[in-house]
């Protein structure tokens, strides 16, 4: 009868490449073990393939269109209207909200402050090494420090000898501890940065990707009958001193074929290290006994486009940068209750080779969208769901332009709680 | 029933063609908008006119468009807008 928690995940420009999604190459277990216990959704989309307008959409349950922000420079309380957030609502039914790393984009978009005091009970958590990120840090191939695309980094060498994302799971598990005996209930959202460019991530993942192993895209070229209006040329990529060096042509490249395969290499390597931080994570819940009592919401701002249609990052309308992992968690719904100490997300080295495949859970296959995620976790939560809005809603504080997800977690229990145990 | 969810997507642009702020276009340079639908089946984009300004879409003015069947072409290398809309408007059924 108590309140569940609400455990939110969200990844910065991760598209489906999970083992739970079925891509076959990257290694992913952590995440996959939580699928296993969740519902995945399959077909989830952003409303927009770029960080600040994606965030803010889900953040508030309405579509840019309502926001009013396509790009990174206003602030939608001011620009558009007073529309509450999910930590927010949260927040006025008495939980506690916490933010640790990149939840909301950092600057005008959230007001400079991560749209705190509005949806935060306590000053959200910046790792202090994300101020490393964009400078040079990594060493190339002349033993020199660069603003490099590609930075596997030795963590030893880096300032501060962290990673911010090392920081936010450390920061998020200390928050767990704090709240295990706290008396409310929490919704602590954890946003990671990686695998969002620079690929700055420890080099021993690059062991999992050896380059030999990697494939261009499967139609890495621009589609004869492509608009020019719906191309990206991904100028982000272009400003990194290492693909800066390769003079490529503009807007059209093409990136030379071998460096292709090295975006590709340190792409799912970053994912990679992203998945140890979310198994330490769960398994921190877990071992705090939290998972009985904590839903679990993963998913990311949007996805990232690995050489489709000659294509490099997001910023276009292609699946590949729409599409996002999307999945739940709900003890008691998704899974049955952890019994007598039962570990549901046990930490899960992606080195061990030895680790067994990991069953799949719960999948839905109709098309949702991100801007969901406001109903369907109040809902989850035994919150009364957001009205649906008006058009227009600018003047509407609380309502919602998303489908309230539920009805998906409707399952045919007896048949399926057999499978659980086993 | 998984063919009846629908799930909508957009993209500002300064221009018909790429530029240096084609990924990122400040608000005050969005010239036009791609809105897409998406079905278990297909995925339909529009490209039209945009003013930043009133914050309106005018799509009776198609830039472009795109149109690629899921099943018949998943990784969206086939764009038969063209061939199966005539380029003309799009149907009313398909504006988000």
């Amino acid at each position: 009868t108590d309140p569940l928690n609400v455990l939110f995940i969200v990844v910065d420009d991760l598209r489906p490449t999970l083992g739970c999604y079925g891509d076959k190459l990257v290694r992913s277990p952590n995440i996959d073990q939580l699928a296993s216990h969740s519902l995945l959704f399959q077909n989830a989309f952003a409303q927009q393939a770029v960080c600040a307008p994606s965030r803010v959409s889900f953040l508030t349950g309405r579509r840019p269109d309502t926001t009013r922000l396509y790009d990174f420079n206003s602030y939608w309380r001011v620009h558009a209207g007073n529309f509450s957030t999910i930590p927010q609502y949260f927040k006025e039914k008495g939980y506690v909200t916490m933010s640790v790393g990149k939840v909301f984009h950092p600057g005008i978009s959230s007001n400079h402050s991560d749209d705190a005091p509005y949806s935060w009970s306590i000053p959200p958590y910046h790792p202090s090494s994300e101020k490393y990120e964009n400078i040079k840090t990594c060493r190339g191939p002349d033993g020199e420090l660069h603003a490099n695309l590609l930075c596997p980094v030795d963590v030893r060498d880096v300032p501060e000898g962290t990673l911010p994302d090392k920081q936010s799971t450390e920061q998020a598990i200390q928050l767990l501890e704090k709240m295990k005996t706290a008396a409310r209930p929490f919704f602590l959202a954890v946003g990671y940065h990686k695998p969002h460019i620079p690929f700055r991530y420890p080099k021993e993942f690059q062991k999992l990707y050896p380059l030999e192993n990697i494939t261009l895209a499967p139609n890495p070229w621009v589609p004869a009958g492509l608009p020019p209006v719906a191309y990206n040329p991904w100028m982000d990529l272009r400003q990194r001193e290492d693909v800066a060096a390769l003079n490529i042509s503009v807007p059209y490249g093409p990136i030379p074929v071998d460096f292709q395969r090295k975006i590709r290499q340190s792409y799912f390597a970053s994912v990679s290290y992203v998945d140890t931080q979310v198994g330490r994570l769960l398994s921190a819940l877990d071992d705090l006994q939290l998972a009985g009592r904590t839903i679990v919401a993963f998913t990311s701002d949007h996805g990232w486009s690995l050489g489709e249609h000659g294509e490099w990052a997001k910023y276009s309308n292609f699946d590949v940068t729409t599409r996002v992992p999307l999945m739940f968690y709900v003890p008691g719904t998704t899974a049955l209750l952890p019994q007598g100490g039962e570990k549901f997300f046990p930490y899960i080295d992606p080195f061990d080779s030895t680790s067994e495949l990991m069953q799949t859970g719960r999948q839905a296959k109709g098309l949702v969208e991100l801007v969901s995620l406001f109903p369907t976790l109040a809902g989850l939560a035994g919150l009364p769901v957001p009205p649906r809005c008006p058009v227009p809603s600018f003047h509407v504080e609380l309502c919602r332009e998303g489908q309230n997800l539920q009805k998906h977690f409707q399952f045919d229990d007896s048949k399926e709680a057999s499978s659980f145990r086993g | 029933n998984p063919r009846e969810s629908i799930a909508y997507s957009q993209y500002p642009r300064p221009a018909d063609s790429p530029q240096w702020n084609s990924d990122k276009p400040s608000l005050k340079d969005i010239k036009i908008m791609g809105y897409s639908i998406r079905t278990i089946d297909y995925r339909y984009t529009v490209w039209v006119s945009f003013n930043p300004e009133e914050f309106l879409a005018n799509f009776s003015d198609v830039h472009a468009g795109e149109l690629y069947f899921v099943d018949s072409d998943p990784l969206q290398d086939h764009n038969v807008y063209n061939d199966s809309l005539g380029g003309g408007r799009p149907s009313a059924w398909m504006l988000p």
